[in-house]
């Protein structure tokens, strides 16, 4: 992690739109993130729709607009051409639908604003109403709301100051107190309330790590607390200037019954390793919490250390049935002492005379994300979360997703949820004002 | 759009360039939720 660290720290900005080009690559669709600005939005957003935007092309004292339309789409950005150049690519240039001033057909005349054409297009036409009358009847242009709804979907309910539990980064199986100390794009930067400055973290608002004081307490999770130290202030009164986040603003797990059997202690089954997210392992439940939160140890070390149980929900899509890499032709991460020949499942429960969580207590809907492989996206290495890295969807398992770190080895990929509330559209990182990572350069790498 | 309790309408929207002022009737999806 030191060497994505330094790379982040000399990372120059990154252009999508030229990337894209040369590895003739798609980016994933923004209607495909659930948790990001206009995602019910999206299919407003196609190929030919018209907008009015700032002409570049202009030797003009004001600003002045021009028609053009999008000719492709790249998460939330576009490729755009002005209107005269018919099929000519030669002018094209990539904007973000969200971060430039982009407006429906309509709005120059509506706000005063005069469409003139650029400069190296004046000759080519002569009449140019009916050129445009030509060109926009009957085609679309962007929703007069297109804004207000994206405005909307970028209202976050945190804010700087607010006490939340979160997983303790450098002892897993133990939450702590936290701050909120920035919020950006849902994404919160939190400071370990009982530590030392540098004691940060970053998640998302909606990340199964995050919860409402008091819920470790609530639900029977190792709560860790430290010494005198205090990233917030040790004067006590500058710590009442602090106020626990409501528990309304927290993404609540599905409620889960457990009439007719539960998750038990030393059942097995295949879990996400927590710190190599890319490896999927054999596990056990070592702990039954309350609300349906289990404590799971994986099963790859020859002796089992409780602080190396991780938390997750028995809902979470990261914990699988015995068989589920098997039959996905995923490759297991298996116990300590066995290897492919020696380890079966069957053998294995018999072995350790455990037996395995019956199939039907996991969540295994699957449903049509439209992930596929190849597909570009921004996504936050999860072993460094301030970091969010340009990606690629290498694999989709029904609703997993697995994630390459571009020109990173693959020994850095991570699996996730397609609904992971840390992987985004291509440009969501502009739009938010947030730094891109770009991949690791070929001399980097060496 | 339809899923999302929006619909796409005709809408007259009006072009003002150096020549003048005309109207279109385009496409533009509606919140009808």
């Amino acid at each position: 992690e030191s060497t994505r660290i330094s790379h982040a720290v000399l990372a120059p900005s990154f252009d999508w739109g030229a990337y894209l080009k040369v590895n003739g690559s798609s980016a994933a669709p923004v209607s495909s993130f659930q948790h990001v600005p206009l995602c019910d939005q999206w299919e407003d957003v196609c190929v030919g729709v018209k907008v009015e935007l700032l002409n570049n092309d202009a030797v003009l004292p004001s600003k002045v607009y021009w028609i053009a339309h999008i000719v492709q789409l790249a998460g939330y950005r576009a490729l755009m051409r002005y209107e005269g150049f018919e099929n000519d690519d030669t002018h094209d240039f990539w904007c973000n639908l969200g971060t430039t001033e982009i407006h429906p057909i309509g709005w120059c005349a509506v706000n005063g604003k005069l469409l003139v054409p650029p400069q190296s297009l004046h000759e080519k036409i002569d009449d140019w109403k009916a050129y445009l009358t030509k060109r926009l009847v009957g085609a679309k242009t962007l929703p007069v709301d297109f804004y207000v709804k994206m405005a909307e979907s970028m209202k976050y309910p945190f804010r700087q100051g607010m006490r939340v539990e979160v997983v303790d980064k450098d002892q897993l199986s133990c939450t702590r107190s936290a701050i909120v100390d920035t919020v950006i794009g849902g994404r919160l930067r939190l400071l370990y309330e009982d530590g030392n400055t540098e004691s940060e973290f970053w998640c998302h608002m909606s990340s199964p790590i995050l919860h409402p004081v008091g819920w470790s307490q609530q639900v029977g999770h190792k709560m860790r607390k430290y010494g005198n130290k205090s990233n917030t202030g040790s004067n006590p009164v500058a710590r009442k200037v602090y106020c626990d986040a409501s528990s309304t603003l927290f993404k609540k797990a599905r409620i889960v019954y457990t009439e007719g059997g539960f998750f038990e202690v030393g059942m097995k089954l295949e879990a996400i390793d927590p710190l190599n997210l890319g490896n999927i392992c054999v596990a056990t439940v070592q702990k039954v919490l309350l609300d349906g939160y289990l404590m799971i140890g994986l099963d790859i070390t020859e002796t089992p250390d409780s602080n190396n149980w991780f938390c997750f929900h028995a809902s979470s899509h990261a914990i699988f049935p015995a068989g589920f890499c098997d039959r996905n032709e995923i490759t297991l991460t298996l116990p300590f002492g066995y290897d492919k020949i020696s380890f079966s499942w069957s053998q294995y429960l018999k072995n350790t005379g455990s037996r395995a969580a019956p199939p039907r207590l996991f969540n295994t809907d699957r449903p049509n994300h439209g992930f596929k492989p190849g597909m570009k996206l921004e996504a936050v290495d999860l072993m460094e979360p301030r970091l969010i890295c340009v990606a690629t969807v290498c694999w989709t398992v029904g609703r997993l997703l697995r994630i390459h770190f571009d020109g990173w080895d693959d020994d850095y990929d991570q699996w996730v949820d397609y609904e992971s509330p840390d992987i985004y559209p291509v440009g969501w990182c502009e739009l938010i004002g947030l730094q891109l990572q770009p991949p690791l350069s070929a001399e980097e790498h060496l | 759009a339809e899923a999302s309790g929006r619909k796409w309408e005709q809408k007259q929207v009006q072009i003002k360039t150096l020549e003048g002022e005309f109207s279109v009737t385009m496409w533009a999806s509606d919140d009808k939720k």
